[in-house]
């Protein structure tokens, strides 16, 4: 840093990774969350920095790994020890020390929700200083040391991303990262329109994301894996092949925060845990998901506050499977509340950048969970789906 | 997690300040008896209310013990 009217940003420890294909352990797990939910947003955590560096990161259940995490309280055996509720809330070392990274357990770690502490967020900052980055003292940034309360639009700072980026290099591979928003997707190949049935007819019957962070658009019996340009190569598929024992011409699907995705059609539903079938499926809709229509539009799980909502014609229904019943009587309550939004929705997703995405016909909508209101920025929504969201 | 109590006494605060790298290690112990000269202790804190965003008094105010006592992550801000 400069003089005290140096301007703020970002500081590097001085150490960083020689290699930038890192392996990861969750040792010791928190006492409070699910294991599978951990996994899940640890994977996501890690994902916002391979988004914009070619870094990857990948689970072992064994040693020897780069970076090891657990979840302690009070003295850990590191000589720092934690403090309770409050105060600290992790730490991490740096690469030259060995990269490990820590949690108090004594925190009510959460996820998608504004009570407690926000997992996702204060393990995307600890994992920057498992990579090399300090603290910044840009407020706005990841790094900055602050913890600033659940942000259901989490974004990556300008000063984070050239933090990592003066370590690791921009990023030059494609595939499995944390895409930034499609408001600044452009497509880095165009592929031959006719190769893609997307460009021709952009209608999709659902999209949804994976718990392994991968986006999926579902049309008649296919399907494609989109990255954060376009569709991916190699696609469409069939449904079929990807999720055996799925039919075609899905109405909805979504991932909740478990880890499985749940697709609907017609009067059914089914649930998977990865690509395989989690039980003896299709159900009733009437049977797992009472108070929830059938032959709905859309459904998704919102981030401002992690419940699952189900649209269908002009109305919504909110769904809370902690809730009894899971879906209060004053519902369905009219789309119109979603301010901008229309009705007979196709599909509608919560990307993994944190906004929250609707689609209908070959247009797309973006959402501003802060003012509940689709957002006004320039180019206005509704956006072309195809240019957007299929590299068209 | 109950509210944060700002930080009250200036021994807290030294804590925090070493713990996070804006005073010597050895102040983090103010039962050690390292004496701090006035001059080491109010850039300490101009430091820390630069680092953070804040008012640049030098001075412990309420602002700035509010800051230090915010949950936050356990690393040090000023490394060596």
């Amino acid at each position: 840093f400069g003089s005290d009217s140096r301007s703020k940003r970002y500081a590097l420890q001085g150490s960083r990774w020689k290699v930038k294909n890192l392996t990861y352990r969750i040792s010791k797990y928190p006492k409070r969350l699910k294991r599978s939910d951990v996994d899940a947003e640890l994977a996501r955590a890690f994902a916002v920095w391979s988004g914009y560096t070619d870094l990857t990161f990948t689970p072992k259940s064994t040693n020897p790994v780069h970076i090891e995490i657990r979840f302690e309280e009070n003295e850990h055996g590191d000589g720092d020890p934690f403090d309770g509720p409050g105060g600290t809330l992790a730490h991490a070392y740096f690469p030259v020390y060995g990269g490990d990274a820590h949690f108090d357990d004594a925190e009510l770690w959460t996820i998608g929700s504004p009570r407690g502490t926000n997992l996702f967020q204060v393990a995307a900052h600890e994992f920057g200083h498992s990579l090399g980055l300090s603290h910044s003292d840009v407020r706005s940034a990841l790094m900055a040391p602050f913890y600033r309360g659940f942000d259901p639009v989490f974004k990556l700072d300008s000063d984070d991303i050239y933090a990592i980026q003066a370590l690791y290099g921009k990023k030059t591979t494609r595939g499995a990262s944390y895409p930034t928003s499609p408001s600044t997707r452009k497509p880095s190949f165009v592929p031959r329109a006719e190769d893609n049935e997307l460009c021709k007819d952009p209608r999709i019957d659902t999209i949804f994301n994976t718990a392994e962070g991968f986006t999926y658009a579902f049309k008649g019996d296919k399907y494609y894996r989109l990255t954060e340009n376009a569709v991916a190569e190699g696609y469409p598929k069939l449904i079929s092949e990807g999720w055996p024992g799925l039919e075609g011409d899905i109405d909805a699907a979504f991932t909740y925060k478990n880890g499985k995705t749940y697709f609907f059609k017609g009067t059914k539903y089914w649930r998977y845990y990865g690509r395989q079938m989690d039980g003896d499926y299709p159900k009733e809709i009437s049977d797992g998901f009472v108070g929830i229509p059938d032959h709905i539009d859309a459904a998704m799980v919102w981030g401002g506050n992690g419940k699952i909502y189900f649209y269908k014609g002009t109305k919504f229904w909110r769904f809370d499977p902690l809730k009894r019943p899971p879906v209060k009587q004053t519902y369905p309550k009219p789309i119109s509340n979603w301010e901008g939004l229309p009705n007979n929705l196709d599909a509608a997703l919560q990307y993994t950048n944190g906004y929250t995405y609707f689609f209908k016909g070959d247009k797309y909508y973006r959402f501003n969970d802060r003012t509940f209101s689709v957002d006004e920025v320039n180019p206005p929504f509704p956006r072309p789906t195809a240019y957007w969201w299929f590299g068209c | 997690i109950p509210a944060p109590a700002p930080v009250q006494k200036t021994a807290q605060a030294e804590i925090y300040l070493s713990q996070f790298g804006y005073l010597p290690a050895s102040a983090k112990n103010p039962s050690s008896g390292g004496l701090l000269d006035q001059e080491t202790w109010e850039r300490a804190i101009r430091d820390f209310q630069s680092f953070a965003g804040l008012n640049v008094t030098g001075e412990l105010d309420s602002e700035t013990t509010e800051l230090m006592s915010l949950p936050r992550c356990g690393v040090r801000d000023k490394i060596g």
